[in-house]
């Protein structure tokens, strides 16, 4: 859809196929394609242009609709447990938080929650000696839960502001893993009554329909309070979000764009919607 | 699921006999949308759409099955050639030394992970492989291949100073040929495909180092982009064969299909979980079922 033209089948077929190679998956495309029918069927929308504009503030309004003011007033240990299948950018994305945290003069504590993979520890405790925050861990191989209870316990006596959990990747379908992370999750609940504060999925942009499920079933099993999309500086759109903002109440927080410690951006959905369109 | 939703479509079509084309139509709505649903790249299954109704229109509908299972079977048929089993190759065999396998792909597919996979195959087959960790960006990585290495009981060679990844090659042949190290199993950063800097370098690498496998690593939930990344991967760097990990997971996969349909190259191995024993040769026909849901 060049310049401003009439309403065509081609038009439409064209567009169906923009959103579908975005990800945003054939269920969602077909009722954002159905709402622009009703509105050109009462001429509320009349060329190609007006076409544009509103599928565009029909996208941002689906996306807009779980985002909350974040007022950053926490009560201090503010708790987060960072989530997600394998590779989707957790370790890396818990740097780009603490350094942003740790310039908005926040005092974190970073948590070495993965004592499985090989390496995890050592990942992050670069990062954390990169940014300059206190670092948790154990041995590897050792309890996650009982690495992250540590933590706890030590930012609360301490007086961190932020202590923020690191997890191994998993595969939402795997009950037993799953098992694990609500261990941790009522562990950290034992030593302050609310916490975690927030459990931040995170879900990469070069994910296809999969994420849907990633998402239902980390929610169900966690309750999911925001979610994080990564690898936004690919090629990929991540439209798969417009679905999942559709249909469950998470707010998606933030984007990642590289593998730097600046690139990660508060999210914004008219930005987001309009990225997804060209 | 298709099988279901088909039978469901046919109940209410009264053809028997032949397959009209508003029967064949309908069914192919359904399957279009189920093969997007599993991931499979918008074009592709354009294409591949096509390619069934044109096997399907006026065909007899044969004796032991209903319509519904008719059109099922030619899709069934279709998606196999595709995979191509033609070209199934089946496990690597290395051959000679020095044979030289490099793993590419985007960040976080599983190639440090896989590299590991390959070395453990290969160790089992009585083989003496080195690991070589050519990524010195991503923190800990040199790490993370040194322990996985140590786990299976292998070599891993990484950089002794501030090298850059050709040297590093080229100084890890060296032991190789010392050791008698044989197959050299290459570990790379992960990186776009639109990275036109990270691109060049691994062009470089290739250049230089003349490995007789290039695979790619891809995560088995890739979306619609699989196409652009395999393409651009094989267009510009030229791969040998493609490595689908995290199948364990309850992604469809249609990644595969879209991948393997615009590079035309097969698909070696599955990766089916974090341990180092969790990889497989491929097998079309199981991808086909997964796909289909
Ligand atoms: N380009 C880009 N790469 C990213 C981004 N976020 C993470 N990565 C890269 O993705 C890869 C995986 O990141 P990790 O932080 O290790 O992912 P993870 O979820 O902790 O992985 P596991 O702990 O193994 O499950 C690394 O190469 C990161 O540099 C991003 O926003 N953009
Ligand atoms: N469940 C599952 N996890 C896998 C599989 N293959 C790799 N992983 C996990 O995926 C995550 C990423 O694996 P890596 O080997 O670090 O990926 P990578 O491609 O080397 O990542 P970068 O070097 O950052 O690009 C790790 O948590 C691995 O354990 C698989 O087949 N199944
Ligand atoms: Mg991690
Ligand atoms: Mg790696």
């Amino acid at each position: 859809f060049k310049d401003r033209g009439k309403i065509t089948q081609t038009l439409l077929d064209e567009l169906e196929e923009v959103l579908i190679m975005a990800d945003l998956g054939v269920s969602a495309t077909q009722k954002i394609i159905g709402h622009l029918q009703e509105k050109i069927r009462t001429n509320e929308v009349k060329d190609s242009e007006e076409v544009k504009d509103f599928i565009k503030t029909l996208i941002a309004q689906i996306l807009e609709k779980n985002e909350i003011e974040e007022s950053h007033k926490w009560q201090p240990p503010h708790v987060i447990m960072v989530i997600g299948v394998n590779g989707v950018g957790k370790t890396t994305t818990i740097g780009k938080l603490a350094w942003r945290l740790k310039k908005e003069g926040k005092k974190v504590l970073l948590a070495a929650g993965d004592t499985f993979r090989a390496a995890a520890i050592d990942q992050l405790e670069i990062w954390a000696q990169k940014i300059g925050v206190d670092f948790i861990k154990h041995q590897p191989g050792a309890d996650p839960s009982a690495v992250v209870f540590d933590a706890i316990q030590a930012g609360k006596a301490r007086g961190y502001d932020i202590i923020i959990a690191d997890t191994a990747g998993r595969q939402h379908t795997k009950a037993n893993l799953m098992e694990e992370l609500k261990k941790m999750k009522r562990v950290i609940g034992k030593v302050i009554p609310d916490a975690p504060h927030e459990v931040l999925l995170v879900l990469d942009a070069n994910t296809g329909q999969n994420a849907l499920s990633q998402t239902n079933l980390f929610h169900q099993n966690l309750g999911v309070t925001g979610i994080v999309l990564t690898k936004l500086d690919g090629s990929a759109k991540g439209g798969i979000i417009v679905n999942i903002a559709d249909t469950f109440d998470i707010p998606i927080k933030y984007i990642g764009l590289g593998e730097e410690l600046d690139n990660l951006q508060e999210f914004h959905p008219a930005l987001f919607a309009s990225a997804l369109l060209t | 699921n298709l099988a279901n939703k088909l039978e469901g479509i046919f109940k209410k079509l009264r053809s028997r006999g032949r397959l009209s084309e508003s029967d064949v139509n309908e069914a192919l709505r359904e399957i279009r949308v189920t093969l997007l649903e599993a991931d499979v790249n918008f074009k592709v299954v354009k294409r591949f759409i096509e390619q069934v109704r044109v096997k399907a229109i006026g065909q007899d509908v044969l004796k032991s099955l209903t319509p519904g299972q008719q059109i099922i079977k030619i899709v069934r048929d279709e998606l196999t050639m595709l995979m191509d089993p033609g070209s199934l190759k089946g496990p690597i065999k290395p051959a000679a030394f020095p044979y030289i396998i490099f793993l590419v792909g985007i960040q976080g597919s599983g190639k440090t992970t896989t590299v590991a996979k390959l070395a453990l195959n290969f160790k089992k087959e009585g083989f003496n492989p080195l690991l070589v960790a050519t990524d010195v960006k991503r923190p800990a990585a040199e790490e993370q291949l040194e322990i996985l290495a140590r786990q299976i009981g292998v070599g891993a060679f990484r950089r002794q100073g501030n090298e850059g990844p050709v040297a590093i090659c080229q100084n890890a042949l060296q032991r190789a040929q010392l050791n008698k190290n044989n197959p050299i199993i290459v570990d790379t950063a992960g990186r776009f495909h639109i990275d036109e800097e990270l691109m060049a370098e691994l062009i470089g690498l290739k250049n230089n180092i003349n490995p007789q496998e290039v695979l790619l690593v891809a995560d088995a939930t890739t979306g619609q982009e699989a196409v652009n990344i395999a393409s651009t991967f094989n267009d510009r760097l030229g791969i040998d064969g493609i490595i689908l990990t995290k199948l364990d997971g309850d992604a469809r996969g249609g990644a595969a299909l879209s991948m393997k349909e615009v590079t035309g190259k097969p698909i070696r191995y599955i990766g089916i979980g974090e341990k180092l024993d969790a990889i497989e040769p491929f097998y079309p026909d199981r991808l086909t079922s997964r796909i289909l849901g």
